[in-house]
């Protein structure tokens, strides 16, 4: 099938983290420190990925795939997809 | 949709707005315009209107702006973020935000302001955004021709919510997103491409799931930029990997997501159909035979690819090649030897070999609902 091509982009993990913070109220979780919080981070970056894949429709995976980075770097409206 | 949380809504149904300064990349007539015809939207379909002010404070003040502009909701350059707005309420509620960093533009270029204006303009009124992807709150921009800057049903709906109907007598009804699992849906085309076969409606096509795959819902126009809305046939010529659409009596041809240069050409000109068939209901290319059949109204036409020419002896009634499908097709397709024809809300299988419909089945029947 004729996917279009795409670039997976160098810092397709900070354009998550960014993306996941700006819409889908995922708190900066740079003041967690340890492996407690780096857990954390990782099950709510998943939690919300799957959140936002779900509103757009996409394959629900929790993961960064081609698709999901794609709707990404679409331009869009700055009001966030969820309330904060 | 989706109700901003807490519901928050204007408690006067007469608002104002105050467009603070313009941007330099559109004349203020063409400005004014553009926000003056995303208001129109809105009112049009609820009791709220909306008069224009040129000095104080106004319900809802538009600005252009870039960068940080002191909201706590920077704005980072071209491209990203185009705009933003806030909810109904005091002093900064309500107002609208476009980022002077992005080119507005009063046509289909990027980024139109008309479409992004009607779409801020719905969290001013209290709207979040919709996951329905053929919604004008939906989140990303997606303009690809003049038609897709109106509310869909499901906007209309939305804010009918919050301040109820206009009190007009005619009211605007919005356009619907197809949703897979209506049994009610219909189609306008259908074709193979490369061994999936895709759907397409309005401005969507529907691509069925696979075992590693849900179905999907998307724009035409993510695959093909150039292909019209509301094609009205499609097939697939697989020996040249070609698939080519129809609308009216033109027709494009595309190669995986190349659009093949040379188009739009006339269905007059290029098959031989006289000047009286003005467009086509349906086509599918058969393989064994080397044969295409057109469907227009209740005749066939068979084309033969390798001669380049139509078949004597046709037009036909399509009962005369189809018999038990009825005297319309809106669609059709070829997979596994057997051909699916799609008229309203009924799908045939048909077995070409002995000319006989096999099942009847529902239109939605392989989006596995």
């Amino acid at each position: 099938f004729p996917a279009r091509s795409f670039k997976m982009p160098k810092d397709a993990e900070q354009m998550v983290q960014q993306y996941l913070e700006n819409y889908y109220d995922l708190k900066s979780v740079g003041e967690q420190i340890g492996q407690i919080g780096r857990q954390r981070k990782g099950s709510l970056v998943v939690e919300k990925l799957k959140q936002m894949q779900k509103f757009f429709g996409l394959k629900v995976t929790g993961k960064p795939d081609a698709e999901t980075l794609k709707m990404m770097q679409q331009a869009r409206c700055g009001v966030p997809d969820v309330a904060a | 949709y989706v109700l901003t949380q807490g519901n928050p809504r204007w408690e006067q149904t007469q608002l104002t707005y105050r467009i603070e300064n313009y941007t330099p990349d559109l004349s203020r007539a063409d400005v004014d315009h553009a926000i003056e015809k995303a208001f129109q939207l809105w009112s049009a379909v609820t009791p709220l209107t909306f008069s224009k002010v040129s000095e104080g404070l106004a319900d809802i003040m538009i600005s252009f702006t870039r960068g940080d502009h002191g909201d706590n909701s920077p704005f980072y350059g071209p491209e990203g973020d185009l705009a933003h707005a806030f909810q109904p309420g005091p002093h900064i509620g309500g107002d609208i935000h476009f980022d002077e960093d992005e080119t507005w533009t009063n046509d289909l270029r990027h980024y139109n302001l008309f479409y992004v204006a009607a779409h801020e303009l719905g969290h001013s009124l209290g709207l979040s955004h919709s996951n329905d992807i053929g919604a004008l709150m939906y989140p990303n921009y997606n303009v690809n021709s003049y038609d897709d800057i109106q509310l869909s049903q499901d906007d209309i709906n939305g804010i009918q919510a919050i301040y109820g109907p206009s009190k007009n007598p005619s009211q605007p009804t919005g356009r619907q997103t197809p949703q897979m699992c209506d049994s009610k849906l219909t189609f306008d085309a259908i074709t193979t491409l490369r061994g999936e076969v895709m759907f397409l409606k309005d401005r969507f096509y529907m691509r069925p799931g696979s075992h590693y795959s849900e179905p999907e819902l998307h724009y035409i126009n993510v695959f093909w930029p150039n292909l019209p809305n509301g094609l009205q046939a499609a097939y697939e010529f697989a020996d040249r990997d070609e698939i080519r659409f129809f609308k009216g009596n033109e027709y494009w041809a595309v190669r995986g997501t190349e659009m093949l240069p040379g188009y739009p050409r006339s269905i007059h000109r290029s098959f031989g159909f006289p000047r009286s068939v003005e467009n086509i209901d349906a086509a599918v290319f058969e393989e064994n035979t080397g044969k295409t059949y057109f469907f227009v109204a209740d005749k066939i036409w068979r084309y033969d690819e390798y001669k380049q020419s139509m078949d004597a002896g046709y037009p036909k009634q399509i009962a005369a090649d189809f018999p038990g499908i009825g005297n319309h097709v809106d669609a059709v397709f070829q997979k596994n030897g057997f051909l699916y024809f799609f008229r309203g809300r009924r799908q045939y299988k048909f077995d070409p070999r002995t000319k006989r419909v096999l099942t009847l089945l529902k239109p939605n029947s392989w989006f596995n609902c």
